[in-house]
């Protein structure tokens, strides 16, 4: 497909010797992470559209095309994603595409106290929420308003699939207003 | 609620690891199994001085062979749960770094944030994470430069007739996923993996030392013209990255791998670690799921 292609080129051309070693002028340097971003970004609503035949359609009755629009977050290791950030409940897909079957801590940020996390089983899903350090919180340029991480584990993840959770966060405005204002305090 | 506590030490079901009460610094970290290796952690960086050779894009010219450390010690607190346990540092306002272990994980996870690197009277600081430890690899050490093959690396010119030190940019090799050290006598092999491409040596007998970050207003003179100084959001670059410490005895084996294949198949893992992806789960009805 044309988003394949556009993905291909721009991984073929930061392939070259200056991009791998960044042996280029900042410009060049901008312009290949230029190309990435945009071929990712296109190829993303295509990945999305091939996740919605693999999932089944969780809303209406009939058998047809799940039409989800996936989304991927590529600041998370900033703890920032602002879909996570405002949704009421949120399916989570983790896709392995190791041959092996594997594990894996998933991080989100979190912007409530507690949370249900249900996983294919229907199973509530042990989690511990991590304050941020503030290190990564004044982050220049990171906007969210996350101040922890929720952070689980994503078990026997099959071999190129995926397993899937059912977020949702649980809400007491009183409880995070009083944790909110502690923690800038602590904070200053 | 996370307790903010200093005890200094954190373990789950395989590794303890401590830090020293009175400096902060990484101290020693124990497997389960009964292996226990002392190992120091400290931020570093060689200083640009004006020099006819200067570092740059294509080059590592340092105006001393070891570099000056940040800190001679730190200030840290501890954050415990039931899955991930923290210790966490502050070297300088620049410089912070979390220990982190996971439940059931033989990785001890160091997560560090680096930047904007200060520019004082030198021109440019090339900052390095080393690890000190108490293994005797006679100035041997091993790096994968392709993510598959490893390969043995030295700082000793082996071709001259007496044992002579090559510099420590002569010494820098290129690490896709990890560097290891080992010891023939205590058979103990540590290895540390990175989650991107670095530079690193071992120039000091037990050490393993990784390039995280440059800032220079120097230019090498290969033809480039512009310094490495990036910029963002009107500061210089903060980078922000992991590393992971897996070590054992590389004679035994576990579950019928040797320590280099546990090693080979960690760094693939978290080279191809899972993606996730969102969606709205507003549609999806309790029933349904």
């Amino acid at each position: 497909s044309y988003e394949l292609h556009l993905l291909r080129h721009a991984v073929a051309l930061t392939l070259h010797h200056d991009a791998i070693t960044g042996t280029s002028q900042q410009h060049v340097a901008n312009d290949f992470t230029r190309l990435l971003s945009e071929a990712m970004d296109t190829c993303s609503k295509k990945v999305s559209n091939l996740l919605s035949y693999l999932t089944p359609t969780w809303g209406s009755s009939r058998r047809s095309k799940n039409n989800q629009q996936f989304v991927t977050c590529h600041q998370m290791n900033v703890s920032q994603c602002r879909f996570l950030e405002t949704q009421d409940a949120i399916l989570l897909l983790v896709y392995n595409p190791l041959s092996v079957k594997t594990y894996h801590y998933v991080r989100l940020p979190a912007i409530a106290l507690h949370y249900s996390i249900r996983d294919y089983n229907d199973e509530e899903v042990e989690y511990q929420l991590v304050p941020l350090p503030k290190a990564v919180i004044n982050v220049p340029g990171r906007t969210s308003s996350a101040i922890q991480d929720l952070v689980f584990e994503a078990e026997n993840i099959p071999p190129l699939g995926f397993t899937a959770y059912y977020i949702t966060p649980v809400r007491d405005q009183l409880e995070e207003n009083s944790y909110a204002k502690k923690h800038s305090v602590s904070n200053s | 609620e996370a307790d903010m506590e200093v005890i200094p030490y954190i373990t789950n079901e395989y590794l303890r690891v401590s830090v020293n009460k009175d400096t902060g610094f990484l101290e020693s970290i124990q497997h389960v199994d009964g292996v226990k290796v002392q190992v120091s952690q400290n931020w570093y960086y060689y200083k640009q001085a004006q020099q006819t050779l200067q570092s740059g894009a294509y080059s590592f010219r340092p105006d001393s062979d070891r570099p000056t450390p940040v800190t001679e010690k730190v200030t840290y607190h501890a954050v415990r749960g039931s899955l991930v346990k923290e210790i966490r540092q502050r070297f300088s306002d620049w410089i912070t770094q979390v220990i982190r272990l996971y439940r059931g994980e033989e990785f001890l996870e160091v997560e560090w944030v680096v930047g904007p690197v200060p520019l004082g009277t030198d021109l440019g600081k090339e900052v390095v994470s080393v690890f000190s430890t108490n293994i005797t690899n006679s100035g041997e050490f091993s790096t994968d430069s392709n993510g598959r093959q490893m390969m043995r690396r030295s700082c000793w010119n082996d071709s001259t007739s007496h044992q002579q030190k090559k510099p420590v940019a002569s010494c820098y090799y290129p690490v896709t996923s990890r560097i290891c050290i080992h010891s023939l006598n205590t058979s103990v092999e540590l290895c540390v993996l990175t989650d991107r491409a670095q530079g690193g040596t071992s120039y000091n007998e037990g050490e393993i030392e990784l390039m995280v970050h440059r800032r220079l207003l120097t230019d090498d003179g290969f033809g480039l013209e512009e310094s490495l100084n990036e910029e963002a959001h009107g500061a210089g670059l903060v980078v922000k990255g992991k590393h992971r410490i897996l070590f054992g005895n590389f004679r035994q084996e576990v579950d019928d791998l040797t320590f280099s294949e546990r090693v080979a198949h960690a760094a693939r893992r978290w080279q191809m670690e899972p993606w996730l992806f969102f969606a709205s789960g507003e549609k999806i009805n309790r029933r349904k799921w």
